[in-house]
This record gives C-alpha cells, sequence and structure tokens, in this order.
C-alpha cells in the first residue's frame, strides 16, 4: 500500500543504499588501481 | 504512484534539497569516514575487493550506524514535501 | 590489461575500441558536467520501476543502447540478459562490469577516454602525457608565500577562471605576451603547466613571473613578511581586470566604442561580481529613495559570537536602526531614526565569503579570532536577496576554503578544493594530499568560495 509513511521510508532508504555504494564502489576501485599499479605497497 | 511521486520530487528540485540536506547531515555525523574505514578494513583484511562481496557485509552495518536523529529529520523534510504533493 | 576480460575485448578491437570510447567518454561527460536535476532525471531513474536512486543506477554502454537499470531491484542484472553487460554508475562515472559482478579498474585507457583521439590517431602521435593534466600541481613556498599560493590555486581550479584561460582568453588578445611583465600572462602560464605542458627551463616559471610581476606592481607583497589572503585575492582580480581593459583598449582604438554598459564583462566581473542593494527606509512612509546599488566582488562577514556560516550572512542582513544618522524624509518630513538593510540585487556565480578573522584593535595591536564557524557544503542564498520567495532556492555548492593557521603574524595559509572529479584535495604550497568531505568542514575557514549550483 502506497502511503506517505511507506513512500519516505522508501525514499531514505534508496538514498542512504546509493550513498552507501558510492563509497563502497570508489573505495574497491581505488585498493584494485593501487593494487594493479604497485603489486606489493602496504 | 510512487513513480509519479519521486518524479514529481525531482522536477521541483525538492528531491535534490533533501539529497543535499541527508548528505550534510550525514557528513556532520562523521558517517561517511566511518563508512569509508569500515569499507577499507573489510577489502584489507579479506584482501579482496569484489565490489558484490564487500556491499554485502557493509551495507546492512553501515545502514546501522545512521543516527536515528538523522533519519527522523530527514523523514520529516520528506514527508512534508509529500503532504504538500498529496494535497495538490 | 585491466581487471576485466570483458573490456579488454572490446578494446582490442580498433573499431570496437573507438565506438565504446566514445560513447563512455559522452556518458561520463554527462555524469561530471549535467545539473544534479538531470542527473537525476536522466540518469538516476531506473527505466523498469521508476524509482529514483534504488540504490546505484547503471547507464548501458552497448552501442546505441540508452537504458538505465537500478542495483538494488536488479533491473541493470536483467538488461544484461540481452548480452549487454558493461554499464556506468550514474552518480561516480565508474564502468561496472555485470559478467565479473564487479568494477572494473586499472584500465589507463578509460582514464583518457575523453580525449578525442581515434585508434589510427593514437598510433601516431603519443596521447597527451597524463602528467599533469589532472591540474594537481603544487607551488613551491618561495619564503612566505603560502597567501598567494593559496589564492592562486583557488583560481586555478575555479571552473570559470579555469575554462577561460585553457579556451585562450586572455592568450590570443595580449599584446604583451611576456608573463614577467603580465599578471594575465603569468596566471595563463601557471595554468598550462597545471593541466599538461610543461615548460622546457623549470616547472615554476609561471609562479616565479607572476611573483615577480606581483612585486612590480605592489610593493607590499615583496619580502618575507605574511600577508593577507584576502588582499592578495583582491589585488589580483583587480590586476586581472585591468588586463582585461588594456586589451580592451587596444581593441577599442580600433573598433567603434561599444556601448559601456555598468556591467564589466571581463572574466573577474562575469564570475565574481554582485550587487548589494543597500537600503535607507523611513520608519513613517516608508520611503527608500536613498537606496543604493553596490557592486561587491566578495562579502566580509562578522564572526564574533556567531556559530554558523548562516548566523554571519543573518547578521550582515540584519535590519538595523540608524542612531547617529542625520536623516531627513524627502517624502513625509521627518527625522526619525531611518532603517537600513543590506540584500542581495545580483549575486555571481562564484560567491567569496570572508570570515572577519583579523581585527586591528584601537590599540594598533592586531589579533586573530579563532572561533570555529560551521558552514554547509550547499549554501541557499535565496533569503539573502532582494525580494526573496521563500518559495525559489538558490543552491551554491561548496567549492573551496582558504585557511589560516596560527597567530596574526606567524601564520600559514591553505586550500582545500574540490576538483572537477568531485573529489575534495588539500594544497599546502607543493604538497597535495586527498581529503574527505568531512575534513573540509572541519577546516578553520578564512575564505569561503561557493559556487552557483541550481537556481
Amino acid at each position: 500500500e502506497c502511503t506517505v509513511d511507506s513512500v519516505s521510508q522508501d525514499i531514505l532508504d534508496n538514498l542512504l543504499s546509493s550513498m552507501i555504494q558510492d563509497i563502497v564502489a570508489k573505495e574497491s576501485v581505488k585498493f584494485k588501481q593501487l593494487k594493479a599499479r604497485y603489486p606489493d605497497y602496504k | 504512484l510512487k513513480a509519479q511521486i519521486q518524479s514529481y520530487l525531482v522536477e521541483s528540485g525538492n528531491y535534490e534539497k533533501i539529497s543535499n540536506a541527508l548528505n550534510d547531515k550525514l557528513l556532520q555525523d562523521g558517517w561517511a569516514d566511518k563508512v569509508r574505514d569500515l569499507t577499507m578494513q573489510e577489502i584489507r583484511s579479506s584482501n579482496q575487493a569484489n565490489y558484490k562481496d564487500v556491499l554485502e557485509k557493509i551495507e546492512p552495518q553501515a545502514l546501522e550506524m545512521v543516527s536515528q536523529n538523522t533519519r527522523d529529520d530527514t523523514l520529516a523534510q520528506i514527508k512534508a514535501f509529500l503532504e504538500d504533493i498529496v494535497e495538490t | 590489461m585491466s581487471s576485466c576480460k570483458h573490456i579488454d575485448l572490446v578494446l582490442a578491437d580498433d573499431l570496437e575500441r573507438d565506438r565504446f570510447l566514445g560513447e563512455y567518454a559522452a556518458v561520463k561527460r554527462f555524469v561530471l558536467r549535467a545539473s544534479t536535476r538531470d542527473k537525476l532525471q536522466c540518469g538516476m531513474t531506473c527505466h523498469t520501476c521508476r524509482e529514483v536512486c534504488r540504490g546505484a543506477t547503471f547507464i548501458c554502454l552497448s552501442g546505441g543502447c540508452t537504458y538505465v537499470g537500478c542495483w538494488n531491484g536488479g533491473h541493470f542484472q536483467e538488461h544484461t540478459q540481452g548480452g549487454h553487460r558493461l554499464g556506468v554508475n550514474a552518480q561516480n562515472g565508474l564502468v561496472f562490469c555485470f559478467e565479473c559482478v564487479d568494477y572494473v579498474a586499472g584500465c589507463e585507457t578509460l582514464d583518457i577516454a575523453g580525449v578525442p583521439w581515434d585508434s589510427a590517431m593514437s598510433k601516431q602521435v603519443s596521447l597527451p602525457t597524463s602528467l599533469r593534466r589532472d591540474g594537481l600541481y603544487g607551488l613551491l613556498n618561495l619564503g612566505s608565500t603560502c597567501f598567494m599560493s593559496s589564492i592562486l590555486q583557488s583560481l586555478i581550479h575555479n571552473t570559470y577562471i579555469q575554462y577561460w584561460f585553457l579556451n585562450s582568453g586572455h592568450a590570443r588578445r595580449c599584446a604583451l605576451r611576456d608573463p614577467s611583465s603580465c599578471i594575465s600572462c603569468a596566471l595563463d602560464r601557471i595554468i598550462s603547466e597545471c593541466y599538461g605542458s610543461l615548460s622546457e627551463r623549470n616547472d615554476h616559471a609561471g609562479f616565479l613571473s607572476l611573483l615577480t610581476c606581483s612585486w612590480k606592481i605592489n610593493q607590499n607583497f615583496a619580502g618575507y613578511s605574511q600577508q593577507d589572503a584576502h588582499e592578495f585575492l583582491q589585488f589580483l582580480l583587480n590586476q586581472l581586470h585591468c588586463d582585461y581593459k588594456r586589451e580592451r583598449q587596444v581593441d577599442e582604438d580600433k573598433e567603434v566604442r561599444s556601448s559601456s554598459s555598468q556591467l564589466c564583462h571581463c572574466i573577474v566581473h562575469s564570475s565574481f561580481q554582485g550587487t548589494l542593494r543597500s537600503s535607507i527606509v523611513c520608519p513613517e512612509c516608508q520611503d527608500d529613495s536613498k537606496t543604493m546599488l553596490d557592486p561587491f566582488l566578495d562579502l566580509s562577514l562578522d564572526i564574533k559570537g556567531q556559530r554558523t556560516l548562516y548566523d554571519c550572512l543573518d547578521s550582515f542582513h540584519r535590519r538595523e536602526q540608524l542612531h547617529d544618522f542625520d536623516y531627513h524624509c524627502p517624502r513625509c518630513q521627518t527625522s526619525r531614526d531611518p532603517i537600513k538593510q543590506l540584500t542581495i540585487e545580483r549575486l555571481a556565480p562564484t560567491l567569496v565569503l570572508q570570515l572577519k578573522r583579523f581585527e586591528h584593535l584601537t590599540s594598533g595591536q592586531n589579533v586573530k579570532l579563532n572561533d570555529p564557524v560551521q558552514f554547509p557544503l550547499h549554501l541557499d542564498m535565496s533569503r539573502y536577496c532582494t525580494g526573496g520567495e521563500p518559495t525559489t532556492s538558490i543552491v551554491y555548492r561548496l567549492s573551496g576554503v582558504v585557511s589560516h593557521s596560527g597567530t596574526v603574524n606567524e601564520g600559514h595559509y591553505t586550500a582545500v578544493l574540490q576538483l572537477n572529479s568531485g573529489e575534495w584535495f588539500k594544497f599546502n604550497d607543493s604538497m597535495i594530499s586527498v581529503v574527505s568531505a568531512e575534513d573540509v568542514l572541519r577546516e578553520q575557514a578564512y575564505l569561503l568560495l561557493y559556487t552557483v549550483e541550481q537556481v
């Protein structure tokens, strides 16, 4: 059922989810990029 | 109906306001930094960075870390915009 | 060799590679340049469920396909059953392979996909060096020159200044063409060194020329005493304007004198100039015939007793009754104390806010206020505009912070700036480091630079 509460909650969950996925995407690519360029970097 | 509501929020510029306000609150809470650190710890400990695997571990914890204050404020802001839309 | 064999296959075939790189460059430009609203509507709304930002959303990279699908609903995953396996994350421009179920990393070709080279060309000439194409270029401290380098970095990474100089806005008109006698030429040289072409002689020719030039024009900047970054910003902007007038002067001799419009069209005034409405209102009959319109390039805000930037702006724009003011109303002939108010008549694309941290006491002593002032990543200026309707919003995005640490005489300036990629970098003379948005908000700001995002 589409209520103001449920839609509000969904919008908040979507926003948080996209922010988390943005951070994880950037960090995982950065890690792999560094690994590719400097294989034994610490 | 839900898609229409979201589309209207985007059109009116209010979706961006909600997103910016949530972003500013999370920054004030230091939440983004914590999620970033958590992600790096997970990647280092498993020594692999497969996005899907890392996300499955991180997303639930990151959602937990959002302060109730930030949740309540943002929900209140979204509801206020939705009330407007529902009326019109 | 990248982390994904599927993309390596695509890039191995010349024709396929050119098509793919062309598509990717177009999508990446959209992701980096489009307004937030356009991105939300065209890149972050799933074509299947019509939800916005349902987790990450991906834009399909298969020839001619314009599908956009979400992660959380699995809709882009479904889309890949048709063989379309590569998508661009609409938020950060990263490429995702749905076969590997992972982001692509370590693919240099993608990083230079913005360069319009086709494969035939790329075999004949060397691609521009990727060194310094990203504008990350430290400026050596040549003896208390941090106040200059923090301001220079702020200008070099200002969208409008960067675009104007990289399009030879100054170079194609300047008769002098000499960085040691023309400040605009010196800045032009620094910006070109920043974005890709190293000068034959040495790395810092541009900065050295600008230093020489500044000293010639304003002796105060010579020597080793600490100077005020805000003053240097005003000096530099004024000099860029004068160089513009000098060039135009030459043009105007040739051309019919253009109608002298109030607004100067130089890069400085078109990027930084706003207009303040200073109104003096009669409390009896509301007459405001003594209203003045004053141009401004930055706003200086008192910070004493203020906790946030909005508090400072509220205080700056507050209505105040003027007591020691000899006022006689031309309309109702009364002489009651008038009400003064400052509102913004016209906003500039770049808004510079100075937090007044340096106080010059009557005793001749100079003191520095270290009070922390909270400032937001997004600033809505609508309530400070003349007749600002509460419904409209005029959103500015924080693009730079010039900070001062230490005391009035022994201090140090640094700049924290957001680059086109959306990442934040700290410029500390010749050292540059990546910082997070949280770190930015913890800076002890002296100058705040906001760029207009949405009206």
